[in-house]
């Protein structure tokens, strides 16, 4: 996260790091069930193995695992059909865990929007994860608060990239705040009218986010994906697929 | 790699990929703004020292580039560009194929002056000394004279400036001659025209189970079922009696979604589940506590908040599902693989009623408050 802050330990119980070795962590997820966690496709890209992937929660620091971390093996990966290297269109996964998570102040699910569900524009949210900061990799969860882009808005910060709907931009024209390189997979969420956070976004793409050219971040859109999720993790429960 | 040079394994000298320790090897391009290259295969790291195609990308010469084509300061710029941005890949050897010299210097002469203008240095890593001359030992890449310098994600306005796909046909001019909003029929452009919005979509994009016009036209008409078959979502068809039995039977599980609901429209909330195509109350009789949480967690919903057994009202002649007696053998089903039909009603004339929570999700711990 370039222009964010570090995140207080168990301020954002959903976020998880997807990790695998010798690399360790390569993207960041989101808890959204006791067994089901969501990341963008490309983390995948060249290693769609589910057995060379862990989850692991409940943790701040990634350097120092606290009593709260809890780890989970990754029992299948569901691409979405129609993901596009090209143009990171249908950027989305489902992760399955090996097994439930144990619900803790340090690990508990995010909730899901309803299909097509979507705040307005200029809404402020947050994206949170452990990419790059500008001049190194952070240790510690680092959080920033961004505000919601209109589609139309976003495609002319991006002339030669295509923006759809499957997408939902955030951030700033200057990109004061924005997600970067290991934020991918991440969480954008807004906090709703009860008190609830809400996921819209997975941190998926963006400018290179500390070099000269700036704009927003782009995010697959999740209420695009609310029903396909859904579908997913029922056909997987009851081994249907 | 963390030294830069290659483990045996990658004979001896190809490019090494700093990520992950292991042989860069070809990989097809999917850069959109080279997919218009005389070759399908690339390899990392670039000519610009991008790691992979995802960085390569988003990088700020990804932008220029692009840009730059549309001064038409070069021809053969874009073709140069993807040279560099995404190399070609020698099969045989893993080996990147470099522009040759004269595509380097004829390109930085005739745009580096260009970028000047609006205080842009040339990028780096381009120096053109680096790459091989033409006809020299080492093989290197030359435009073929009538190469497409747009990408197929991008129009070619009639003066020869490339703009992005979506940007065609608008309503706003990115042509500077208008080119790009003219003919802006679907069919003119090769594409199929949705009956109610009018959007243009690829061909590709019809009966391919994901609807993409917003009246969903473009999945409809798509396979003719028998009157004792319904239509799966990727339009198969499928015998009647199969649609939620509780196993698949579309290729893509289809006749499984969407099998169970609750209906609000009394009191309290009726269970109602699809067999055959129709809908079904579920008899009370057999009915436990666990199909109550099987219910609801199918539902995605929390754990039930409350079961009610529904008296019949007598109004209407209503469709009975039963629990299959030996239920508990079926470990792992969803509830519609759990309840048959019988020839008989249900005895005590009492539907399955019930309210489920809701998931605990998005909540935060509080925050502590101590003194101070």
């Amino acid at each position: 996260i370039l222009g964010g802050r570090v995140s207080r330990p168990g301020r954002w119980p959903w976020q998880c790091s997807l990790q695998s070795e010798p690399s360790g962590h390569i993207c960041g997820c989101v808890l959204i069930g006791k067994k089901w966690a969501l990341t963008v496709a490309h983390c995948f890209e060249g290693r769609e193995s589910a057995d060379v992937w862990k989850v692991v929660l409940g943790i701040n620091n990634l350097d120092h695992p606290s009593e709260h971390t809890q780890t989970r093996g990754v029992a299948s990966v569901t691409l979405h059909q129609r993901y596009s290297r090209a143009v990171v269109d249908y950027d989305i996964s489902v992760l399955e865990l090996d097994r439930e998570v144990e619900i803790t102040s340090y690990v508990r699910p995010v909730c899901l929007p309803r299909p097509g569900q979507l705040p307005m524009p200029d809404t402020y949210c947050y994206i949170t994860g452990w990419g790059h900061v500008g001049n190194r990799m952070p240790y510690k969860l680092q959080e920033g608060e961004v505000r919601l882009i209109s589609l139309a808005q976003c495609q002319s910060y991006f002339d030669m990239k295509t923006i759809t709907s499957r997408m939902v931009c955030a951030g700033y024209e200057s990109g004061t705040v924005d997600s970067c390189m290991g934020d991918s997979g991440g969480p954008l969420v807004c906090r709703e009218g009860d008190g609830r956070w809400r996921l819209y976004g997975l941190t998926s793409w963006g400018s290179v986010c500390f070099s000269k050219v700036l704009g927003p971040g782009v995010y697959a859109n999740v209420t695009h994906f609310t029903s396909w999720i859904q579908q997913q993790i029922y056909l997987r429960t009851y081994n249907l697929d | 790699c963390t030294s830069n040079s290659c483990p045996t394994g990658c004979q001896g000298n190809a490019p090494c990929d700093g990520h992950n320790a292991t042989c860069s090897r070809c990989e097809p391009i999917s850069l959109e703004l080279c997919l218009n290259m005389p070759y399908n295969n690339t390899i990392f790291p670039n000519f610009l020292g991008h790691r992979s195609q995802r960085e390569s990308s988003v990088s700020w010469e990804a932008n220029l580039f692009p840009a730059l084509v549309q001064t038409s300061c070069y021809r053969y710029l874009m073709f140069f560009a993807c040279t560099l941005l995404v190399p070609k890949c020698d099969p045989l050897t893993n080996q990147r194929v470099p522009p040759c010299r004269s595509l380097c210097r004829s390109s930085k002469e005739r745009c580096e002056s260009v970028l000047g203008i609006v205080g842009l240095p040339w990028p780096e890593d381009t120096d053109c000394a680096q790459f091989p001359e033409d006809g020299g030992d080492t093989s290197c890449l030359l435009p073929d004279p009538d190469v497409d310098e747009c990408s197929p994600s991008h129009f070619t306005c009639r003066s020869g400036r490339c703009v992005l796909a979506t940007k065609r046909c608008d309503s706003h001019m990115d042509c500077e001659d208008d080119s790009d909003e003219e003919n802006c029929g679907c069919v003119e452009r090769g594409l199929w025209e949705c009956p109610g919005d009018k959007a243009c979509i690829t061909h590709s994009m019809i009966c391919d189970g994901f609807p993409d016009c917003s009246l969903k036209e473009d999945e409809s008409n798509c396979s003719v079922c028998n009157d004792n078959e319904l239509e799966c979502n990727n339009h198969e068809c499928v015998h009647r009696t199969l649609w939620c039995d509780g196993k698949k039977h579309c290729s893509d599980s289809s006749d499984e979604w969407d099998c169970v609901s609750l209906s609000n429209s009394s009191s309290s909330s009726s269970l109602s589940v699809s067999r055959s195509g129709g809908e079904y109350q579920v008899c009370v009789d057999g009915w436990t506590p666990q199909l109550s949480e099987l219910t609801c967690t199918q539902l995605g919903l929390g754990l039930p908040a409350s079961i009610k057994e529904v008296e019949e009202s007598g109004v209407g002649r209503r469709r009975w599902l039963h629990v299959h007696q030996e239920w508990h053998q079926r470990n792992g089903s969803a509830l519609q693989g759990v309840l048959e039909k019988r020839s008989h009603a249900c005895a005590s004339r009492k539907h399955v009623a019930l309210e489920c929570g809701s998931e605990d999700c998005g909540r935060r711990p509080a925050v502590r408050l101590v003194k101070r």
